[in-house]
């Protein structure tokens, strides 16, 4: 409880430095291998032409994840948890430290892929996005709800796969499951490998952005 | 740290009530959505001629995976874990108090769906199996490394739906990098819906149980 208390504070820090620095951030979650990366960096090379974007990466090990980001020419952060399962608001704050925010326009974290602890946890962002990608089954916002319940964007990614048969994903099951939990999650069904969907994402993405100025 | 510490007595209790009723204990641990529940319908459906199992479920909501296990007539108990990120000694405690364990020869235990959390806990069983599957990424191993080098066995399942084209994942340089951190690893290569592989992962089940006989 005091840790959560705690954590709080670096959490208002970090909003206190977005709307210092008019800066947007959105924290992307996801269980491991669901697309988080794959998809930033698709969403990077569609946006960064209007849009200066920084990642705060969240891994356990490895700084596989920032080199990827990285190869699109944006500043990557790459935190390793040592074991931890999810990012703390503190982590975070270190890794802003890091960033050029005055020069930056949206931030996005890549939390550690974990399904269930990330989303108590508040980091400051403006919006949490959870990725569901289909060869995961339909019937995880049932079984993990926390996440469904407090995001205010869900991607459906590796929408490509549904066409070669060898899934039982339901699209409308999935996103019925999710709206029953949080009626008002806006819902991107996309792919990251063939770029289907990716310009409502980055659409919204844009509305996110110009709140914030 | 005190938690810890009380768990491992719950542990310890566990693996008396193991050893007392001579039954084999396997704890399956994957990201969510690798096939958990599917593996283990058809492992049941496999083995339930000559052998008497019974499962243990863990989720954070919902009973639906005791409901398929249960469909293939073995005992199936389900912990909720109502928010809690993985399986307990002390809640697989409480549910083995509900399974006729002096009639049983082997009891899966399937944890909540998480590649970090899970690994710490000792839950008193004979062997880890964690389950990665194909969609997700052969990186997972050096991302997430603690589950991999803890488990006696990994399950590479889905191995279907390499054949149609749409993923790219190595499966050696999978087997090889989780090899480096478990030399003595048993690498099964599966598909839980065509079949394939999963006569070899239940001849490592029988040489399990006889092991405890
Ligand atoms: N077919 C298909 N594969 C995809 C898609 N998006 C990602 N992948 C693949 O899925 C695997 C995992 O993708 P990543 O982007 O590394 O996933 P992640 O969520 O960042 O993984 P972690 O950071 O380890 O949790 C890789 O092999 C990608 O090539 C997609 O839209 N379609
Ligand atoms: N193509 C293919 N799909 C599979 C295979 N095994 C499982 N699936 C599908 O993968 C999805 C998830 O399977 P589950 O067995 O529910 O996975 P799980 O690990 O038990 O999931 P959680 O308990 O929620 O963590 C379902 O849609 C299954 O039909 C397989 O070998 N090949
Ligand atoms: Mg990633
Ligand atoms: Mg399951
Ligand atoms: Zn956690
Ligand atoms: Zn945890």
């Amino acid at each position: 409880q005091r840790i959560l208390q705690e954590d709080l504070e670096w959490a208002k820090a970090n909003s206190l430095l977005f709307h210092k620095h008019r800066v947007g951030c959105v924290n992307m979650i996801s269980s491991p291998g669901a697309g988080k990366t794959t998809i930033l960096t698709e969403t990077i090379n569609a946006l960064s032409h209007d849009m200066r974007i920084g990642v705060i990466e969240g891994d356990v090990e490895t700084d596989l994840d920032a080199s990827r980001i990285r190869r699109t020419g944006v500043p990557a952060v790459q935190i390793n948890t040592k074991g931890g399962c999810h990012l703390s608001a503190a982590q975070v704050n270190g890794a802003l430290g890091q960033l050029p925010l005055e020069r930056l326009d949206l931030i996005f974290i890549e939390n550690v892929g974990n399904l269930v602890c990330p989303s108590i946890f508040d980091l400051g962002e403006h919006a949490k996005a959870v990725v569901l990608s289909t060869p995961e089954g339909d019937d995880k916002s049932a079984k993990y709800p926390a996440i469904f319940a407090r995001s205010a964007a869900m991607l459906i990614n590796k929408a490509d796969l549904l066409a070669c048969g060898a899934l039982d994903f339901d699209v409308e099951k999935a996103i019925g499951q999710a709206r029953r939990l949080n009626a008002n999650l806006e819902v991107f069904v996309i792919s990251a490998k063939t770029g289907q969907g990716l310009d409502q994402w980055c659409q919204w993405l844009r509305r996110l952005v110009s709140q914030v100025k």
